[in-house]
């Protein structure tokens, strides 16, 4: 997964 | 307590088709709205949201808050116990420790229940900002489908490329590249044949492949899909269900390409 962006540092914790 | 029923069992044995592969264990919230699911895959790369309003339901009555932690895998098992046209029944207790599923026959006596045996889910939820998205695309799901797989036999990945030209699926890979583009088209006579292209500037990001092809898991839900995209966010695949439900898949974009 080298180069894949993480959900998690788009959409807040809520 | 929780009663919720469906017209037709195909509705829920295709929403948990077209996300079993994607995630296993899912929190079920059920209020008095509706169903709503939110889950990432193990990778933290996707994001499912479902949401089944109460109005999809006929008659539906949840009096507090609960979250069903269930397995997909155990419910697809009894979900193919159940005929697509079915009438199915969701119950549950207010703190329970089982679901119970009643499939009805349409045109038949038979009447069949299942309890699901419920699982503790601590999930993450994570808060999903209303976007303004630069483009959004709407085109038949099954086209959709068709460019992932095809675009998929060469690379791992895809560039989506949006301009008031028309919509432009790219890839490069060890035996060659390749690209579809489509422009806006309005089919009178065949609305879902529609490619309706709303963009308020340019965008151009890539994704992996993989997933795509596993949000096209929901084709079967909806005639036509939503791509909805800006650059540097969460690309935002939605297959709209009936009563204003949905199905979204939310896919991080590949950095440094």
């Amino acid at each position: 997964l080298a180069g894949q962006g993480n959900i998690t540092s788009f959409f807040s914790n809520g | 307590m929780l009663e919720a029923r469906l017209e037709q069992a195909e509705l829920l044995k295709k929403v948990v088709d077209a996300i079993k592969d994607l995630v296993q264990d899912c929190n079920f919230d059920c209020n008095d709205s509706g169903v709503a699911l939110q889950a990432m895959d193990n990778s933290h790369v996707a994001l499912v949201s479902m949401m089944l309003k109460s109005e999809a339901f006929s008659p539906f009555r949840c009096d507090r808050n609960i979250a069903l932690g269930i397995n997909l895998s155990s419910l697809t098992k009894v979900l193919r116990c159940a005929q697509n046209n079915d009438i199915l029944t969701v119950k549950a207790e207010d703190a329970p420790d089982v679901v119970n599923l009643m499939f009805e026959s349409s045109d038949s006596d038979r009447l069949s229940e299942y309890d699901i045996k419920l699982m503790d889910i601590d999930q993450e939820h994570l808060g999903i900002p209303e976007t303004e998205y630069a483009a959004t695309v709407t085109m038949p799901s099954p086209e959709f489908q068709r460019i992932c797989r095809d675009l998929s036999a060469l690379s791992e990945s895809v560039s989506i490329e949006c301009t008031k030209e028309g919509v432009k699926f790219a890839c490069n890979g060890d035996i060659g590249s390749g690209a579809v583009t489509l422009r806006s088209h309005s089919d009178v006579e065949n609305p879902d044949q529609n490619i309706k292209i709303d963009l308020t500037e340019p965008v151009a990001l890539t994704f992996s492949l993989k997933y795509l092809s596993n949000f096209c898991k929901a084709s079967g839900l909806a005639k036509s899909v939503n791509i909805c995209l800006s650059n540097e966010v969460p690309l935002l695949v939605e297959y709209g269900l009936a009563a204003n439900s949905y199905l979204r898949f939310y896919l991080a974009p590949k950095i440094g390409d």
